[in-house]
Parts: C-alpha cells; structure tokens; sequence
C-alpha cells in the first residue's frame, strides 16, 4: 500500500505580498533569517 | 501542555508546492505545505479571528463527528508572530489515506497579518518526532503506527515546469521520477532531516564547506540556504545584487555561462546548474541562494530546498534512517 499525493504549483506568498504592495513593509518588518527555522530556541 | 517552538515563516515565502488534505467526518478540505522541516500538522480553525484567518479554510470541529478535542494547547512561535491553537484528534484523508485518530494543532491566532496573502491554509510535518511541539505525532508516524502503508518511507518528485505532476508518496518509492540509481545517504542527526556533506564546490573550486559540513533537507524551504557568508562569495561570484525586495537580482544571460554548483555528499557529486540555482519568473532572474543567520556553535549548515530537489528525487526513509538521491527523469 502506497499512495501518491499530487502537489500543485502556485504563486509564492511572495509573489501575492508584491502584487499586493506588501512585501516591502513584511520585509521590514519582520527579520528575515530562515536559519533560525532550524534553531527555534536560539530564535 | 504548551511547548514554544520557533520557526520562521519567511522559509514558506517562496513556497510553490502544496497539496490538499481532509480533516474530519465529512471531510474539510485544506491546502498544506508538505513540510520536511517541520513535524506539526496544523491549520487554522473557526476560533481563530485573526486577519489572516479570514482569508483561509477553517476548520469546524462542530461540523466533525469523528472530532475528539483535548486539553493541550499548541504554540509554535514564527519569527513573525505565533501561532497558537488547541490540539484535538481527527480522522486525515491524505491522498487516498485515511489517518484515523490524528493529533492536529487548531489554530487560534496566526504569526503575522501577512498570511492573509497565504496560497496554503496550514502545514503538514514529515520531520522526526524528536522536534514536534507538544510531542505531537507526525502524520506520517501515525500512518506508519497504524499499519497503513507497506514501508516506513515517503519520497519527494518536484516538477521543474508544469504546475502539476509533483508528488508526495507515502510508502513507496517510483523509479519512474529518476534515473540511474537511488545513493543512500544516512542520517546525521534525527530531528530533522539532517545529512552530512563533503564539500561545496564551483567550476571545480572549493566555494564552502570545506571540512564537510551538515545540511538539511527541507521540502519546506524553497531555496538553497547556508551561511552568510560563504552565499556573500556564491553570490558576488555569480554576479548577483540585492533588491528591494529582498531578492538577489541576476542577469538572465549568465544561466548561459556560469558554471554548476556541486554538492558532494557521501561521495557522490550533485551538481546544481545555473538552470536551477538561477530562478527565472516573469523575464527577471534572481539567485536561488539565501544567506541565513545561526549559532555558530552549530558548525557549518547548508539548507536544500526545493531548488535541490527539483533536480534530485529524494526519498526519505524513517525504516533505515538514510536519504536517498538520484537525477531526476
């Protein structure tokens, strides 16, 4: 027994924050460092 | 029972690849990240007012008759925000399967307001145990507990072009998505799904990881991330500069004449060509590399996101504890 789940390709969240003028304001906002995904006490 | 953990939302901002899951009896649909960078399933719930949530599917456990709620809380603290919910169990229709009694975070509040613009309602772990907040038990770990599928493995296919044809296959591997052989990788540290590597190298040049270092796995990232400063030299070689948005612009003419990337893992080489660490969208180009910020104390460590498994079938195998790789077909 194996099953296959199908991924569908969107736009990125990126994509959506920039057609809707948001991405400057988030990456502001927010600091950006995708390591600390990795290291959530250190973050 | 509340356990903090810490993730960073920004690794979901270039996030392309999702699929739709069931929760409860009748069904409610949601779109999740297939995340092996985190073990969690979780998504947002009708008790959660937050901006974010009103632009999503919530689930109502009221609608459910298979739904059973608990007395623990869940936190997952995001760089941005949190996210904080209640814990219950239901039934989980996942491509065909139906995980009964799994443990799901409901949330109540959502890191950031900037989710409202989320093409996904939630994320669904495949990471190790070891790493869920509140001891949850991953999906895949409770498919695997209840006997509903036949190896204790899943494997990964990104799609390079369409907007269809990427899979999550749980239990079984499909030689059909590669070529040439799977090379076994095993696993360095269990919690994520961490490996280690030989070397960095470009045009035949040491760029990083000279020593070898470690690196993760992680379908829930979408680029090629390491540490500052070895991405500073990757990305002042291939001639890229920061824009305002954040990205590493490059011309679009140098994915003719620079040279592959190879990771050298376990003794094998895995190059990475500019078609794939160069990303093209709408006639502009960017770098597919990210610096990123950690302890130092945790040595060397490289992230390989989707860009690397666009160009490598991955299988991740919880039975022998090893990656397996091989080129796409």
């Amino acid at each position: 027994t194996t099953y296959k789940v199908s991924l569908t390709r969107k736009k990125s969240l990126r994509q959506n924050l920039i057609e809707n003028g948001k991405l400057k304001d988030f990456l502001q906002n927010h600091q950006y460092n995708i390591g600390s995904k990795y290291f959530p006490s250190e973050a | 029972t509340t356990l903090m953990s810490d993730e960073p939302l920004q690794n979901y901002l270039d996030m392309e690849y999702f699929g739709t899951i069931g929760i409860g009896t009748p069904p409610q649909d949601f779109t999740v990240i297939f995340d092996t960078g985190s073990s969690n399933l979780w998504v947002p719930s009708i008790y959660c007012f937050s901006y974010a949530c009103t632009n999503h599917h919530r689930f109502n456990p009221q609608e459910s008759s298979t739904f059973q709620g608990t007395s623990k809380t869940l936190s997952i603290a995001y760089g941005t925000g949190s996210m904080t919910g209640i814990l219950g169990y239901d039934t989980v229709q996942v491509g065909g399967i139906s995980d009964t009694n799994q443990i799901f975070g409901l949330s109540e509040t959502e890191p950031g307001s900037f989710l409202y613009y989320a093409p996904f309602d939630g994320i669904l772990g495949l990471a190790y145990p070891s790493i869920s907040s509140s001891g949850a038990t991953p999906v895949f770990d409770n498919m695997w507990n209840q006997g509903l599928v036949s190896q204790d493995l899943f494997s990964v296919y990104l799609s390079k072009d369409d907007e269809s044809g990427s899979v999550v296959q749980f239990g079984g591997i499909d030689s059909s998505y590669y070529t040439g052989t799977l090379n076994w990788v095993p696993i360095s540290v269990e919690g994520y799904w961490q490996i280690t590597v030989d070397s960095i190298t470009m045009g035949g040049e040491p760029i990083a990881c000279s020593s070898g270092c470690q690196a993760i796995v992680d379908t829930g990232t979408s680029l090629l991330a390491g540490p500052t400063n070895a991405v500073a030299n990757i990305q002042s070689y291939i001639g890229a500069s920061e824009t305002s948005y954040g990205s590493m612009a490059i011309s679009c003419s140098s994915i003719n004449s620079l040279p592959d990337i190879v990771f050298t893992i376990n003794g094998i080489q895995y190059p990475v060509p500019p078609t794939a660490y160069i990303l093209q969208s709408q006639g502009s180009c960017s770098s597919g590399f990210q610096g990123m910020n950690i302890p130092t104390a945790s040595g060397e460590l490289w992230i390989l996101g989707d860009i690397f498994i666009r160009q490598y079938y991955t299988v991740f195998d919880r039975a022998n504890n090893q990656v397996g790789l091989a080129p796409v077909a």
